[in-house]
């Protein structure tokens, strides 16, 4: 494992530890979109599938378990926690699930290395992990004010694509690592949502000013 | 295999 891969892999974690301490300590998930979250552990959910019968590493299957159990408990939180599920800004959070779910299932099941259930399961977590920050975004965008623990989730969420990127050139380069063109296009695309935010994330910090996203 | 590769990241 390289070190663009576990930096990457650390502020993956990092996003996640700032989002559950910001709902458990101070029980509020304000600014949070629970659409995003949903379709987190769904593609956590279809990724993982082979979990417990391809093993690969310790750090793999833990980090596995971190990451399908957080999302699954951020969700329970935001809709079933009586404290925090007041907080949840269900009015502005409209994205709508299945305008994302639907294509990229579509899309996997057109597009794939092998059509088989757990590869085209495995693709289409590829694609909605690609959109599925957008429900989130838009959540940010009709916020007049975001919270830093908010800001600093989706900044460490985009740092962390940016890192697999960075992984994925130098895994090119080192290992003569086979390019999975669907891995690679689709965690562009990924990456390339967060430029809007990243400019704006910037721009507030330099001006140490609160973080606005324009209407 | 060389398809399988990538499945050791997250």
């Amino acid at each position: 494992m390289n070190i663009f891969r576990l930096a990457g892999d650390m502020t993956h974690l990092a996003s996640v530890l700032v989002l559950l301490l910001k709902i458990h300590t101070i029980k509020s998930c304000a600014g949070v979109s629970l659409k995003t979250q949903e379709l987190y552990a769904l593609v956590f959910a279809t990724r993982y599938l082979d979990i417990f019968t391809h093993f690969i590493s310790i750090y793999n299957t833990l980090m596995k378990l971190i990451f399908l159990g957080s999302s699954f408990s951020i969700v329970w939180y935001m809709r079933r926690h009586k404290i925090v599920r007041r907080s949840y800004d269900k009015e502005q959070d409209t994205f709508r699930h299945l305008f994302l779910i639907l294509p990229c299932f579509l899309l996997a099941l057109v597009i794939n290395e092998r059509f088989t259930f757990k590869e085209v399961m495995w693709t289409f977590s590829l694609y909605l992990e690609a959109v599925a920050i957008l429900p989130q975004l838009v959540l940010l965008q009709r916020t007049r004010n975001i919270d830093n623990l908010t800001g600093q989730y989706v900044f460490l969420l985009g740092g962390y694509r940016a890192l697999y990127i960075l992984n994925w050139i130098y895994r090119y380069f080192t290992e003569q690592h086979f390019v999975h063109w669907i891995t690679w296009i689709s965690g562009l695309v990924q990456t390339l949502l967060y430029a809007d935010f990243f400019y704006y994330y910037f721009h507030s910090w330099k001006n140490n000013e609160k973080l606005q996203l324009p209407a | 295999s060389s398809n399988d590769d990538v499945k050791d990241e997250l």
